[in-house]
């Protein structure tokens, strides 16, 4: 099954 | 002091519509460039980013840099309260704790004020900007938005295969399978109609549907839609309004 990465794996916090 | 004026109530309605279902809780940011906002919804794997420019606005003042934290599912029940074609004002003072909601008819001399209390969230700012994208596409948003109703009954998952001539969708699931291709072309009548397709290297990315389904609710805010792909990077499916944006961020699942 493919798995869901979350979206603050790719983008950093300001 | 903020008092930012739409002609018409309906474009901050149909802009909150667009992700209210998704997200909950939102800081609008307001400063000289309009009102721009960032969330991301529960599960952590979508990401809106809003930015309604000056030019959206009949009037636009804002004196300082005001955040307005506000629950969508209130804001929306008193957006429900004015009718399309009233002009809507908000209003809030430069450290607030609430906000305040003008409609005005105009014809019948008709005024309605609500206040929506505001509140303190926490929430990250991510970065968002300079992503580099292998593909684009920009197609009817309503025909996107068909597309992954149709597909979705198949399968949770949708799969997006682009190359040089071709866009196509496909979905696999228990009941069987289905497949949309979309090829480019230029529609000189009716330039929305156009399906534009700028290929750096072709992708082949899987998208929860779930999610896709939140993301076709903008397709009432503008009608074509932009989808910038990558593989491993998040995909950007874009709405344009006539000043600024609504974008959602959807990471492609991976196979482990």
């Amino acid at each position: 099954m493919p798995s869901q990465p979350t979206i603050s794996k790719f983008f950093k916090a300001r | 002091m903020l008092e930012a004026k739409f002609e018409e109530a309906s474009l901050f309605k149909k802009v909150i519509d667009s992700f209210k279902d998704c997200v909950q809780l939102v800081n609008f940011n307001c400063s000289e460039h309009g009102i721009a906002a960032q969330a991301v919804d529960d599960s952590r794997v979508l990401l809106v980013s809003l930015s309604i420019g000056t030019e959206s606005f009949q009037d636009f003042r804002c004196d300082r840099n005001v955040t307005l934290g506000a629950d969508l599912s209130s804001l929306s029940k008193i957006l429900r309260c004015g009718n399309n074609n009233d002009n809507l004002t908000l209003i809030a003072d430069d450290t607030p704790d609430s906000l305040l909601l003008l409609f005005e008819d105009t014809k019948k001399d008709r005024i309605s004020e609500y206040s929506l209390k505001l509140m303190d969230i926490d929430a990250d700012f991510l970065d968002i900007e300079g992503m580099q994208y292998d593909t684009t596409i920009t197609m009817p948003s309503a025909e996107f938005a068909k597309v992954v109703r149709d597909l979705n009954q198949l399968s949770d998952s949708l799969n997006i295969l682009v190359t040089k001539d071709t866009v196509k969708f496909v979905a696999e699931g228990d009941i069987g399978s289905g497949s949309v291709i979309v090829k480019p072309h230029t529609d000189m009548d009716k330039p929305d109609d156009s399906v534009k397709v700028e290929l750096d290297k072709p992708v082949d990315l899987t998208f929860g549907s779930k999610y896709l389904l939140d993301i076709i609710k903008g397709a009432g805010l503008s009608n074509q839609i932009t989808i910038k792909l990558s593989s491993e990077t998040p995909a950007l499916f874009e709405f344009g309004l006539q000043s600024g944006y609504l974008q959602f961020f959807l990471a492609p699942k991976f196979n482990e």
